[in-house]
C-alpha cells in the first residue's frame, strides 16, 4: 500500500512537472499569433501532462517511406479512381 | 476546383476516433482513406478494422509504429479484406492477427498511390478531389498544444512521424488551408481536426500523399 501510494504521489509530482513545461511551451508557441483568429493558437488539453518526449514517443510513432515524386507524366486518369 | 471542398460535406467520413496510447496513427490513416474510398464507390459508409491492421501487417510494429505507405503496400499484395471494426474491435495495443473466412464481408483494394507532392499542393487538391480522402505524413511535434486555427508555423517538413488524412481543403479565406482529420478523439483540436496552411508544405504536408483504389 505504501509503495502504491509512493508510486503514484511520483506520478503525481511528475504530471504536475510537465504542465508547468506545457504552460512555458504553450506561451511561446502563441507569441507569434497575430490575434487575428487565422494563427494556430494553443493551449491546455489532454496532452499538458506528458513532457514533449513521452509525447513523441507513444503519439509519434509514423515512420516514413521514400516514395517518388509526382510528375506531369503520371496521369491520373490512367489509374483505377476510387 | 472549388474554392472550397470537404468530402465530410458528402458523408463519406467516419468520425473521429481516438488511438489511445497506441502508436498506432499509421493504420488509422490507412482504414480512414479505405473506409471513405469504400463509401465513395459502394455509397455504404462503414467503419473497418484498425486493429486488424494494425495485427497483422507484420511489416509493421503495431502500437510501436509503422508506415501508411507500408501498410497499404501490404493491404494490397495480401489482398486481406478489413472487416468491419464492430467484428475486430480496437483494443489500443497490439494483439495476435485474427483471421476470417474469404467469404466473410470485407473490403479489400485493387490498387494504391503514394507520391512526393511538395511544391505541388495545387495537383493536391486535384487528386483529393478525384481520388478521395489523403493519407500523409506530417511532423506533429507542435501539435501536443493545439487547440484552433490554422498550423502555419512551429512546424518542419523532413522530419514526418505522423500518420493523418486530408479530407478537404479551404481557400476562401485569406489564408487557405488543409482540413485534416487526426486520430487523437474528438476532444482535440477543431473536433478532431487540426487545419495547415497551403502552399508552403508547412509540417511536411505534401512529402508523402497516399491514397487507395477500390
Amino acid at each position: 500500500s505504501f509503495s502504491r501510494h509512493f508510486r503514484s504521489s511520483q506520478q503525481e509530482e511528475k504530471e504536475e512537472a510537465a504542465k508547468w513545461e506545457s504552460i512555458l511551451r504553450i506561451r511561446r508557441l502563441n507569441s507569434l499569433s497575430n490575434g487575428d483568429n487565422t494563427t494556430a493558437f494553443y493551449g491546455m488539453n489532454q496532452f499538458s501532462h506528458l513532457f514533449p518526449e513521452e509525447f513523441r514517443a507513444i503519439y509519434l510513432q509514423s515512420k516514413s517511406s521514400k516514395v517518388p515524386k509526382f510528375t506531369p507524366e503520371v496521369r491520373v486518369e490512367e489509374i483505377d479512381k476510387p | 476546383l472549388p474554392a472550397k471542398f470537404d468530402w465530410r460535406d458528402k458523408g463519406i467520413v467516419t468520425k473521429v476516433r481516438n488511438q489511445g496510447v497506441c502508436g498506432g496513427c499509421w493504420a488509422f490513416s490507412v482504414v480512414g482513406i479505405i473506409e471513405s474510398v469504400h463509401a465513395i464507390k459502394r455509397n455504404v459508409l462503414e467503419e473497418l478494422s484498425v486493429q486488424q491492421v494494425i495485427d497483422c501487417s507484420y511489416i509493421n510494429s503495431g502500437c510501436r509504429g509503422g508506415s501508411p505507405v507500408g501498410a497499404l503496400g501490404w493491404i494490397n499484395q495480401t489482398r486481406v479484406k478489413l472487416v468491419r471494426d464492430s467484428e475486430y474491435h480496437f483494443q489500443a495495443e497490439t494483439g495476435l492477427c485474427r483471421y476470417f473466412s474469404r467469404a466473410d464481408f470485407g473490403v479489400s483494394i485493387k490498387g494504391y498511390a503514394a507520391y512526393d507532392l511538395s511544391d505541388q499542393e495545387d495537383k493536391m487538391k486535384k487528386l483529393l478531389l478525384e481520388w478521395g480522402p489523403l493519407a500523409v505524413v506530417v511532423d506533429a511535434a507542435s501539435w501536443q498544444d493545439y487547440l484552433g486555427g490554422i498550423i502555419q508555423y512551429h512546424c518542419s517538413s523532413g522530419e514526418p512521424n505522423h500518420a493523418v488524412l486530408i479530407t478537404g481543403y479551404d481557400t476562401t479565406g485569406s489564408i487557405p488551408f488543409w482540413i485534416v482529420k487526426n486520430s487523437w478523439g474528438p476532444a482535440w483540436g477543431i473536433d478532431g481536426y487540426v487545419r495547415i496552411k497551403i502552399g508552403s508544405n508547412v509540417c511536411g504536408i505534401a512529402d508523402e500523399v497516399s491514397a487507395a483504389f477500390l
